[in-house]
Formats: structure tokens, C-alpha cells, sequence
């Protein structure tokens, strides 16, 4: 070995450089992947279900440019005399009732205020039997029933998607730990996250002044009881920012608040919050439930509070716009969790509440009456903010509602008040 | 175009315990309007 080594010449000569970029790239390529695959949990080379193919087909098509474009052609003025005409074979194609509508045909410039359109005052009775809930918008009801403990809402098709996945899991701690100790279905477990620190009961009650009846809130404007549930009477618009609704139509279409309704409002006010929060029988075993309803294009696109709560806070996914028609609903499991949609959570009489609207490629523009800042569908200013979100590694956009009072801490809605709507593109 | 509501309500488990639990009174398929009940406790 010694003479080998000493005897034998040693002759240099040069290797290509491309020889050594390129096991350097290999090397970093390799590299990459396996950090990718351990990402995804994917051994390399290891053979994964892609999921739904059409979800695939799907997503080769531009569907937020599509559903911008989309709303923007349905924002061009018709003619006049063309309006009644072209919204009457609309409604004749997807079946709107045009008895209900509350304004002429001439009224609406475009295809887009149209689809937006208000129905007639009593058009939709709101029921006003006390522990009932009542539908949020028109439609067909495609799934209902109760979340068991796996968290997922199963369906009858199989197409499951997990609540987390659909309200998004940074929850502050007190709603994580009601929301599990709920599907633990241990009631004790429930009773301490609600009531114990943190819990819902510990939200102080703000001031309530017997003189004039009137909420104090944090911002020093004040309310008073029926302007809390019905929306702002005539004299007091002028003294406060419109917090419940966008402009101040919306005030006079508000459906004026049921007796429970007021009732609950005195027992609130009097600081009696339990008909707000948690019900007095704390031991009561709690489930959740979920129902999905699904709106047809020719179905009335405003939606409703479908119980008396208060809105704490709102979620917005930017996610695709795929088509939620019951077709793709049954075949593309988790489809909701993939589309732009806006969480609405926060608490009802008997626990937490929530209102997923979830966007489609041809209404893929979500409004809230009371939530000025919430921009759904704006194809560019979403395009860099969704850069930016992945950047943090964050999946929505949350806000929280500072509401009318601080006794409530959240936005109150009262049965049947009009909540926002589905608009065109 | 849907709207998902998930929410907590008293429990309904059948064995005469949380008697007055929450219950849907829809069917699957069934058409509904603004303000019609879907269920109560």
C-alpha cells in the first residue's frame, strides 16, 4: 500500500464545470423535495390520490378572473325599455317570482342590481316562536344534522369536510376549549370552559342607565333598547355612525324585532345576559349542529339572522370560486373548504353560533351590511393580499366586532334582520 | 351560491335525557324561505 502510494504519479487534469453545477443543482433539488414531501408527510416517489379530478379540471380555469369579469359585464346599464323585458326571461329561465319584488323592473339599471334585488315588505314572515331557528335565505336545504365528536360535518354522500377546516382553527382559547369540550359531549368540561375565566360569563355588563334607557357604549354614542334590536329610529341616525348597516336604507328595511326579542333585550339590559349567552341550565348536555342551504341563481341573494345573536367575529377565506351547485356539493369532498367564503361567528342563547356564507364563481362577491372593510372577490387586491397571507402562513383575514355596546361585545342581530347578501361576480 | 350554519344547542339524545333538545323539522331536498323555521328546541 505504501509503495502503491508513493510509486504511483498523480496526473491533474480539469473537470467540465458543467459536470459539477450540475450534481451541486441535483444535490439542492433533492434537497428541496424531501423538505417539500416532508411538508406534505408524502414519502418521495410515494403514489398519493389527487383528489376529485374535477377539482383539478377545475382549477386549470382562471375562476376569479372568470367571476370578475363576470360581475363587471352584469354591471353595464340596460336600456330602459329593455330592462323589464331581458329581467323577465331572466326570471322566467330561474324561476324569480316577480310579484315579490319590491321595485318596478325599470328601477334596476343592471343584471347585478337585480340579482341583488329586495323583496317586498312581508314578503318573508319571519317565525317568531321563541327557541325556533328559522332559515337565513331561500333556498334548498342540501344537508342538515348534528357534528359528532370526529368534527367533521359528515354528509349523507359522503362528502365530509372538517369544522376546523370551515371556521378556521385559531380560535381564541375560550372558543377552542367550548367548541372541544362541546364534542367531548362532557358537560362538565363545557361548564368549565364556558364559565370558568375567560368564559363568556365573565364578559362585564357595560352600564345601563335606567334614566333613558339607553345602552352606554364604548365609543360614548348611545343606543337605545329598541334601536338595538330594530336598527336607528329616525332621530337618532343623525347622532351615530351607521355600526349596524352600511347605509341608512338599510335601517328602514330591517324586519322590526320580534317580542322575545325585546324581552331578551331587557333581560339583557337589565344584565340578566344569560338569554344572550350560555341558558341558565349550564349542565344541560350541548351538540352541534349544522344545516347547509344551498341558493339557486334565481333565489333571493340577501340573507338574514336566522336566530337572535351577537356577532364577535368574521373570518374571510380567500379561496377559489368553484361552483357549489348540489352536483359538484355531492362530488367534491371539502368543496366548501375550498371556495372564498366569510365565517361569521359568535354566540346565541344556547352557546356559540356561527354563519359560513360560502362564495360560487358566479356570485363570488360577499357583503356584510355591518362590515364596511370586508372586500370579497376583488380579483387583484386579493391576488397580492392572498401572496401575503401565504407569506405569514395565515389562512384568513379576521376581524372583530367592537358592536354597538360593550355589553354585548359583538355586532347583535336580531331574527330576521336582513345580515348582507350574494352579489354577482 | 350557500350558507352553512354550525351552532351549539341542547342536546336531544333520545333516552329522555336533554328532553327538548334541538331538532330540524326540514327534509333533505327541501325547499325553504327566509324567516320559515328549521328547527327549535
Amino acid at each position: 500500500l505504501a509503495s502503491a502510494w508513493k510509486n504511483t504519479k498523480t496526473e491533474w487534469y480539469w473537470i467540465p464545470a458543467g459536470l459539477g453545477v450540475a450534481v451541486v443543482g441535483f444535490v439542492q433539488i433533492r434537497k428541496r423535495t424531501n423538505a417539500a414531501a416532508q411538508e406534505r408527510h408524502v414519502e418521495p416517489g410515494e403514489v398519493r390520490p389527487m383528489g376529485a379530478w374535477q377539482v383539478h379540471v377545475m382549477s386549470t380555469l382562471p375562476l376569479k378572473a372568470l367571476s370578475y369579469y363576470w360581475g363587471k359585464f352584469n354591471e353595464i346599464p340596460l336600456p330602459v325599455w329593455l330592462r323589464p323585458a331581458g329581467f323577465k326571461l331572466y326570471s322566467f329561465i330561474f324561476g324569480v317570482n316577480l310579484d315579490e319584488v319590491e321595485q318596478p323592473l325599470t328601477e334596476y339599471r343592471n343584471l347585478a342590481e337585480f340579482f341583488y334585488r329586495r323583496l317586498k315588505p312581508g314578503a318573508r314572515p319571519i317565525d317568531e316562536r321563541h327557541n325556533v331557528v328559522v332559515s337565513p335565505a331561500d333556498g334548498k336545504v342540501l344537508q342538515f344534522g348534528e357534528i359528532r365528536s370526529t368534527g367533521q360535518v359528515e354528509q349523507v354522500k359522503g362528502m365530509t369536510y372538517s369544522l376546523d377546516a370551515l371556521l378556521g382553527t385559531q380560535q381564541t382559547p375560550n372558543d377552542a376549549a367550548v367548541a372541544h369540550a362541546v364534542l367531548s359531549e362532557d358537560p362538565q368540561a363545557t361548564t368549565a370552559a364556558r364559565f370558568g375565566p375567560g368564559g363568556d360569563s365573565d364578559k362585564t355588563a357595560a352600564v345601563y342607565s335606567d334614566t333613558h334607557k339607553e345602552f352606554a357604549n364604548v365609543n360614548g354614542i348611545s343606543y337605545t333598547l329598541p334601536d338595538l334590536l330594530s336598527g336607528p329610529s329616525e332621530n337618532t341616525k343623525k347622532q351615530k355612525r351607521s355600526w349596524f348597516f352600511r347605509k341608512s336604507e338599510d335601517a328602514s328595511t330591517t324586519p322590526s324585532s320580534t317580542v322575545d326579542d325585546v324581552t331578551v333585550a331587557a333581560d339583557l339590559a337589565s344584565g340578566q345576559l344569560s338569554s344572550w349567552f350560555a341558558p341558565g341550565d349550564a349542565h344541560q348536555q350541548r351538540r352541534l349542529f349544522f344545516a347547509v342551504i344551498y341558493l339557486a341563481p334565481g333565489d333571493y341573494h340577501r340573507f338574514h339572522s336566522p336566530v337572535p345573536w351577537v356577532v364577535e367575529r368574521r373570518r374571510h377565506f380567500a379561496g377559489e370560486l368553484y361552483s357549489v351547485s348540489p352536483y359538484l356539493q355531492n362530488r367534491l369532498p371539502g368543496l366548501f373548504t375550498l371556495n372564498e367564503r366569510v365565517v361569521l361567528l359568535g354566540r346565541w342563547r344556547h352557546g356559540m353560533y356561527s354563519m359560513t356564507l360560502v362564495g360560487a364563481t358566479n356570485v363570488g362577491s360577499i357583503k356584510i351590511n355591518f362590515d364596511r372593510e370586508l372586500q370579497t372577490n376583488s380579483f387583484v387586491k386579493l391576488a397580492e393580499q392572498e401572496k401575503e397571507m401565504q407569506k405569514e402562513g395565515i389562512s384568513f383575514e379576521e376581524a372583530t366586532y367592537r358592536g354597538a355596546s360593550a355589553l354585548l361585545g359583538g355586532q347583535p342581530l336580531t331574527k330576521g334582520a336582513e345580515v348582507g347578501g350574494f352579489n354577482l361576480g | 351560491s350557500t350558507v352553512v350554519l354550525v351552532f351549539e344547542a341542547p342536546a336531544n339524545d333520545g333516552q329522555g335525557e336533554g328532553k327538548g333538545g334541538f331538532r330540524f323539522t326540514v327534509k333533505r331536498g327541501q325547499t325553504v324561505k327566509v324567516g320559515e323555521a328549521i328547527g327549535g328546541v
